[in-house]
């Protein structure tokens, strides 16, 4: 799976992710991927999120508008939004993988509870940041 | 001054020290540079955030080290399938489509159902017909083949096991 999140001069956020699914995958199965809400979600008042991982588990949890729920309902920052959905929901259902996400002030976050996340951020005139492993 | 920022990712899973030579460390780098650099020039030149995060994923599709687009990983009958979703938070429109194949680009695909769709998710031959009418590019089965994702696929397509993205194969999986 591939995703982007980006927020614009304007400060308008988007989302998007791309997957090929599961090796192996049978019935047609989908995962959150394309599923708004899910895996993929953008609204200007909160955050954009991209999600990547077990899709059956971000599913069950709505990942993405759950962490815009949590700004907009409890006025979590957005490293904390994602720090709870998926260093805590997540993990106690066993859902692995991890997601990134930005809001319009242009926070990034970059969270995931899998070994490893191929990811990279960049924001302003600021050094282009590029990760793999925990 | 508004802050401009993209983030992107190629998806997790068991990604190790040991799951990766330096040379495939240097290629994964190299491929996520190029996308997020790219997606950042686009932004600041003024471009908007909803053309960044296609051009972003884009990119990704092209690569084949990433479980999207051309390195799509084989299903159970030894096709590829595509989900892929996008989405605007100034409008909140959206365009998403499940279970297509032969398309190059599904984030594409996505980008003319939102803006020439009334809906917001399509699927399979319905989606694939879509893409037609809209002049979506495809590609041959050929151009989905990866030499690394086949040996993957063959591993389990005789059980009923799937993978995730980046899974190291570990063998008490198919004891």
């Amino acid at each position: 799976t591939v995703g982007a999140v980006a927020v614009d001069s304007a400060g308008n956020v988007a989302a998007a992710t791309s997957t090929g699914g599961m090796t192996n995958k049978n019935f047609n199965r989908i995962g959150d991927t394309p599923i708004i809400g899910a895996g993929t979600y953008a609204n200007n008042a909160t955050c954009a999120v991209s999600c990547t991982g077990h899709g059956e588990f971000f599913i069950r949890s709505v990942v993405a508008y759950d962490i815009s729920c949590l700004i907009e309902y409890k006025g979590y920052t957005l490293q904390e939004a994602c720090e709870e959905v998926v260093l805590n929901k997540l993990i106690k259902i066993g859902g692995e993988g991890g997601l990134i996400a930005v809001n319009p002030a242009g926070d990034i976050a970059l969270t995931f509870n899998s070994e490893g996340m191929y990811r990279a951020c960049k924001r302003n005139d600021e050094q282009t940041i590029l990760g793999i492993y925990k | 001054m508004q802050n401009i920022a993209i983030a992107i990712h190629g998806g997790a899973g068991t990604i190790t020290k040991n799951t990766l030579t330096t040379t495939q460390e240097i290629a994964f780098n190299a491929a996520l540079k190029q996308a997020v650099e790219a997606g950042h020039r686009l932004l600041a030149k003024g471009g908007t955030a909803l053309d960044a995060v296609e051009l972003a994923v884009t990119i990704l599709e092209d690569e084949p080290l990433f479980n999207a687009g051309r390195g799509s990983v084989f299903t159970k009958a030894g096709k590829h399938e595509m989900d892929a979703a996008l989405m605007c938070g100034k409008t909140m429109a959206a365009g998403a489509v499940a279970g297509v194949r032969g398309i190059k680009n599904p984030i594409k695909l996505t980008r003319a159902i939102l803006e020439k769709s009334d809906n917001v998710m399509l699927s399979g031959y319905g989606a694939e017909e879509f893409a037609r009418e809209h002049a979506i590019e495809f590609a041959p089965e050929s151009y989905f083949y990866d030499a690394y994702r086949y040996q993957q696929w063959c591993e389990v397509r005789d059980t009923n096991l799937f993978l995730m993205d980046h899974t190291e194969q570990r063998e008490q999986k198919f004891g």
